[in-house]
């Protein structure tokens, strides 16, 4: 079961990670340890990272319109910061004396605070990310509640030009975000439901364009070609409320559940 | 974005700075 939910993320911060796990194994192997060499100028390195990724995380905040992004992001910033400060007194610690056992513990308490701010900081990001392509997928539904309303051919034509896009849009973002996720299962889900929208999609306009021609020749096929074109309706927003669930779904629900 | 790459950097940053101590333990161990 993999531990960070993209690859991104997970390309982030798994050597990280790995880093803070040895330090923690050695910390209990050795307790009392060996001196530490100085690591003021390595704190330094990242103190002056966690300066620019507090103001870049600060600008993306002020830049967006997200309002749980503008909730979610301060506190994993802080959680950040308040970490760096940890390591810098560490190091100022372990300058004094070499062999000392806080100064260890601080620097794995800071080391830890970096590591899950900065997953913290990295799961609002994809979170909101994930919002965006969302907000595509809802739209998508919206088109498709409208095709009850497309009785005639010029209807139709107009129908297919707004959906086109918009349909086009979200199978692009549903395809990279899949290719993105470290889950094989739900990677295998949202495939599933993007083929079966893909499939579906020319089989519904050729359904609304039946039933257009149904509804001007009059006569009783035409509450079947009605019948034909929700059915489809109703199977694509299926499909899009599936990928929608999918999408929010991380690897910790499914943990959950276990 | 710019928010993966200041990410990247602290994550790099820590990686080193956590390597570096514990080079300095595994010479105990």
């Amino acid at each position: 079961m993999p531990v960070f939910h993209t690859k991104t993320i997970e390309g982030i911060l798994e050597p990280v990670a790995l880093q803070v796990s040895k330090l923690v194994i050695l910390h209990e192997e050795a307790e009392d340890g060996n001196a530490m060499p100085d690591l003021s100028y390595a704190v330094h390195v990242v103190k002056n990272a966690v300066d620019n990724l507090v103001k870049v995380g600060y600008d993306t905040i002020n830049n967006s319109d997200d309002q749980l992004l503008k909730q979610d992001m301060p506190p994993a910033l802080q959680r950040v910061e308040e970490a760096s400060l940890y390591l810098i007194q560490a190091s100022d610690m372990l300058r004094a004396d070499p062999f000392s056992a806080p100064a260890r513990k601080k620097l794995i308490e800071g080391s830890r605070g970096i590591l899950g701010g900065t997953s913290a900081l990295l799961l609002a990001f994809d979170e909101s990310e994930v919002r965006k392509i969302l907000r595509i997928c809802k739209s998508v539904l919206e088109y498709l509640a409208i095709t009850e309303v497309v009785d005639s051919m010029d209807d139709l034509v107009t129908f297919v030009k707004n959906l086109s896009p918009v349909i086009t849009r979200m199978t692009k973002e549903v395809d990279s975000r899949e290719k993105e996720l470290t889950h094989q299962v739900h990677r295998e889900m949202l495939q599933r439901s993007l083929e079966q929208v893909k499939q579906l999609t020319p089989i519904l306009i050729s359904g609304i364009k039946i039933y257009v021609i149904s509804k001007q020749a009059g006569g009783p096929a035409v509450q079947d070609a009605q019948d034909n074109r929700d059915y489809t309706v109703q199977k694509v927003s299926n499909e899009i409320h599936e990928i929608i669930r999918v999408l929010q779904l991380t690897t910790y629900d499914e943990d959950e559940w276990d | 974005e710019q928010i993966l790459e200041a990410a990247k950097s602290i994550a790099a940053a820590t990686a080193a700075l956590v390597k570096s101590a514990s080079a300095a333990q595994r010479e105990l161990v």
